[in-house]
Order: C-alpha cells, then sequence, then structure tokens
C-alpha cells in the first residue's frame, strides 16, 4: 500500500488513500513473438490481474462490506471496467500520448492502431486530457474511484438504501476534502462528478472491445475476466 | 452466483488457485 500524499482530516478519504493498491508491473511472455498477439496477450493476463486486486480493493471500501454479498457482486459486476479504466488514466496522467497501462508497459497510439485497441487509446486519451486539465489529485483518484464503484447504476441492487447511503458518504468524503484542500474553487466537487459520464463511456467502449476480443478467440483470456465481461453481456 | 462463481468466491472467501 503507498502512503498517503497529503494530510487530510477526512476519514474516508485517507483510508481510500492508505489501501490503494500499489504498482502493478506487465509480465509480457517473451516466447511470444512482439506482435500485437503478445501485446493482447499481455495486456488480458494484466486485467486479469488488475479484477484480483480491485475485488480485494473493494472489500476496504468504507461501506462495501457491509452490503449484502449479491450486491457487493452486483456493484463489481457493473463498474470494474471503470475502475480499471479510472487506474490507467490516472497513471497516464504524466504520459506523453501514452497509455500507462503498468509501469512497465506503456501503449502508444501505433501499437494501439496495430493491435485493434486504436479507438479505445482516443478515448482513454480524452479522459486522460480531461484530468490533466484539473490536476486530478491522488485523494481525488481514489475517492472517485470508490464513487464509481458505488455510482455503478446496476439494475439488480437487492438494498437500494444502502447503495445509496454509499454514494452519500463518499460524496461527503470528497465535498470534505475539497472545501479543505480546493478552497479557491467551490465548483471543484461538481467539476470532478462531471467526468465520471465520460468515464462510464470509455469503459463501455474498453469492454466492447474486449468482447470482440473475446469472440475473435485468438488471445488467451483467464478465467475471472472472461466472468467478469460475461457479466456485462 | 452459478455463473460468477469466481467472483462469488473471492468475496466470500479470498483468492481461488483457478483464476
Amino acid at each position: 500500500h503507498s502512503l498517503p500524499g497529503k494530510k487530510t482530516t477526512n476519514k474516508v478519504v485517507s483510508h481510500l488513500v492508505l489501501v490503494e493498491p500499489g504498482e502493478i508491473y506487465a509480465s509480457p511472455d517473451l516466447n511470444l513473438p512482439d506482435s500485437d498477439l503478445r501485446t493482447l496477450t499481455t495486456l488480458c493476463e494484466l486485467i486479469n490481474r488488475e479484477l484480483l486486486i480491485t475485488i480485494g480493493w473493494a472489500k476496504h471500501v468504507p461501506g462495501f462490506s457491509v452490503l449484502s454479498l449479491a450486491d457487493q457482486m452486483s456493484l463489481l459486476q457493473s463498474a470494474w471496467m471503470e475502475v480499471l479504466v479510472l487506474g490507467i488514466v490516472y497513471r497516464s496522467l504524466e504520459m506523453d500520448n501514452e497509455l500507462a497501462v503498468a509501469e512497465n508497459f506503456l501503449l502508444s497510439r501505433e501499437e494501439c492502431r496495430s493491435s485493434g485497441l486504436l479507438n479505445l487509446h482516443s478515448v482513454l486519451l480524452q479522459l486522460v486530457r480531461k484530468y490533466r486539465k484539473t490536476k486530478l489529485d491522488k485523494e481525488e483518484f481514489v475517492t472517485l474511484k470508490a464513487m464509481a464503484l458505488a455510482n455503478s447504476d446496476s439494475s439488480s441492487i437487492e438494498n437500494v438504501e444502502a447503495v445509496l447511503n454509499l454514494q452519500d458518504r463518499l460524496h461527503e468524503a470528497l465535498q470534505d476534502y475539497e472545501r479543505e484542500h480546493h478552497a479557491e474553487d467551490p465548483h471543484r466537487s461538481g467539476k470532478l462528478l462531471m467526468t465520471l459520464p465520460l468515464l462510464r463511456q470509455t469503459a463501455n467502449e474498453a469492454v466492447r472491445t474486449f468482447c470482440q476480443i473475446r469472440l475473435e478467440g485468438r488471445i488467451p483470456m483467464h478465467k475471472l475476466f472472461l466472468e467478469m465481461l460475461e457479466a456485462k453481456m | 452466483t452459478e455463473r460468477h462463481k469466481i467472483l462469488h468466491r473471492l468475496l466470500q472467501e479470498g483468492s481461488p488457485s483457478d483464476i
């Protein structure tokens, strides 16, 4: 776990910073030729590991574990790609037109083009530019990520009130944090919330892309990734 | 739950060996 970047009095935000997973590294199969096949295989293996980490992380989001198991599953099945996309976008803030899928796995526009990911590259970079312009910081990133999970608009929630409470708690935490750290811009939390539609749109595009890859059947995909993709179909 | 057994198990128990 990484250490908090700055002190905040909001307990939810500081807890989310504390439970934020550490850096992730790709493990490309060097027996494969350096090709789109290797890029996509590396990417799919990475996503499977990220999913495992995301499920472990979700359990530490304050208020998540008290939901019923069915509702925890519904939130994760709806929001997992938004959580993953936000992580890639945050890692890519310092990059120059490259996507930092992992610390040692950067994807250029050209690599994305030859792997059939050009459209995904474009929409992800649109989100990167938006957050770069806003100067999204780590505390805001972790809070938005938890909000994406809680705000997944799943149609099969059993205890709607409990999920709404979770959303309210996270919203309050974000407002609290912005009052403390960005008092100069009273609209900042609203601005951040207004990025969530583009995050949803980008995640949907990513799901479409990987469903297509799955259909083509050229790339090996691990069981958890397949299960989560199937939940989106 | 049957269709989403890995997620179910991960949330309930911990890490399975066949991910």
